[in-house]
């Protein structure tokens, strides 16, 4: 066929230094 | 009248299906509680293509938060294991492995055309349809450098405590033992009934099964080749610290045996086929050591081939191997300071480093490039040891 593929959506991702943050801050939350 | 509708199976279009709620289950299956013996004899990097079959499913059913979540748990999933086995050098290699294929398989599928030229139609079929993960790719490329750096620095551990007495000390060479400079005979032979005396084949013993290891894993060539450059400059880099601050293997019968020791390690990198990773021009350092301990040091045409020959050490460096270098017996000369002179003058217009010592815990950046695979999704088998069966073959 001669249609063209629909662009894929870009998923923002938190950088790795990002997600350790969040992680540590998660297990901190909890007791 | 009953009519029996037969339906055809449907096909395994290489996508698996799960429910949110069985997320945690599967990371932990897959990845936290996961030990690389149990998938002795199925294809390298399973976990890897188990995960990426899971996101294309995300991917196909345009569900982003599923996508996003998994491939969070996943990244801190292996993120818990290397914290949890931070001396474990086969779970380290599993997850580089592991990781470095599904960032592979992120590139290999992702629709970009740089990344497919050597995809088959049928791995064609099976390129995400919606999302664009190049951000993930990065998270995923970072992670595979600290995991690198993790496995070396096992590797480096091991090693380390080996390498004095297995290229300084051990004499492997027969009759050698009667030509070391008197006086030191002592201490070289106090030290083969110590707890910390290694000889070469127990370097080579442990390389051998660094690089079984690797293999078995399936990681990348490329990778393997940029894991023994680095090991083998670290050996280079403490054995030559510690020539440079011990007077008594400053002797030509350490030469000889260095160098020996030396072509022993070449020998093993060419038996597997690692040659091409640079590391011997790594040893280059050692390799001219070796050769300054055993040439003549006398006259001024000994050291214009001295000055000729080590280029790979520096002013300094050779200095203080000559002014260490310790007669064999009465009839060999100390190196006089006159010829020190001459090689200092010889050498004065190199622009060389200052330091003396190597900076042993240096690290040559790694490089993963792209490996795509042969392997079709719809051809993974998942065996039932990996409690699975939660997750729908779609």
């Amino acid at each position: 066929s001669t249609q063209r593929p629909r662009p894929r959506v870009l998923l923002k991702a938190p950088t790795l230094a990002e997600m350790e943050e969040m992680t540590t801050s998660e297990e901190e939350e909890s007791p | 009248r009953q009519v029996t509708v037969q339906r055809k199976e449907k096909d395994f279009q290489g996508m698996l299906e799960y429910h949110k709620e069985d997320e945690a289950l599967l990371i932990r299956n897959l990845v936290t509680d996961l030990k690389p013996q149990m998938l002795s004899g199925t294809v390298p990097c399973l976990p890897a293509y188990i995960l990426y079959m899971c996101i294309r499913h995300a991917d196909y059913t345009n569900d982003d938060l599923k996508v996003h979540s998994l491939l969070t748990s996943t990244i801190n999933g292996i993120k818990k294991v290397l914290k949890k086995h931070n001396d474990d050098f086969e779970m380290t290699s599993f997850w580089l492995s592991n990781t470095c294929r599904l960032l592979h398989c992120l590139k290999q599928y992702s629709g970009d055309e740089g990344f497919m030229t050597q995809n088959t139609a049928k791995q064609n079929e099976h390129c995400l349809k919606n999302f664009d993960l190049t951000e993930y790719r990065q998270v995923l490329s970072d992670l595979s450098i600290q995991i690198y750096q993790q496995l070396i620095k096992i590797a480096e551990g091991v090693l380390q405590p080996m390498i004095v007495s297995a290229m300084l000390e051990n004499e492997s060479i027969q009759g050698l033992s009667g030509v070391k400079p008197t006086g030191y005979r002592k201490r070289s032979s106090s030290m083969v009934d110590g707890d910390n005396s290694y000889c070469l084949e127990a370097i080579i013993r442990q390389m051998n099964s660094f690089h079984t290891v690797l293999c078995d894993q399936g990681l990348d060539p490329e990778i393997i080749l940029q894991v023994f450059k680095q090991l083998f400059y670290m050996i280079n880099a403490v054995t030559l610290n510690n020539l440079l601050l011990r007077k008594d293997v400053c002797s030509w019968s350490t030469g000889m045996q260095l160098r020996y020791n030396i072509s022993q390690l070449e020998e093993w990198l060419r038996g597997r086929n690692l040659q091409q990773s640079g590391a011997v021009q790594t040893m280059e350092p050692l390799i001219q050591a070796a050769q300054l301990l055993q040439l003549k040091k006398k006259t001024r045409e000994d050291a214009e081939a001295i000055c000729s020959l080590c280029t790979s050490l520096s002013t300094q460096q050779i200095v203080k191997i000559l002014n260490l270098y310790t007669p064999l017996n009465e009839f060999e000369e100390r190196v006089t300071v006159a010829f020190i002179r001459t090689i200092q003058a010889q050498l004065q217009e190199r622009n060389d480093p200052q330091q003396l010592l190597l900076d042993f815990k240096h690290m040559f950046p790694v490089l993963f490039p792209f490996n795509p695979s042969s392997l079709t999704m719809d051809s993974i088998h998942i065996p039932a040891c990996l409690n699975l069966e939660f997750l729908n073959e779609v």
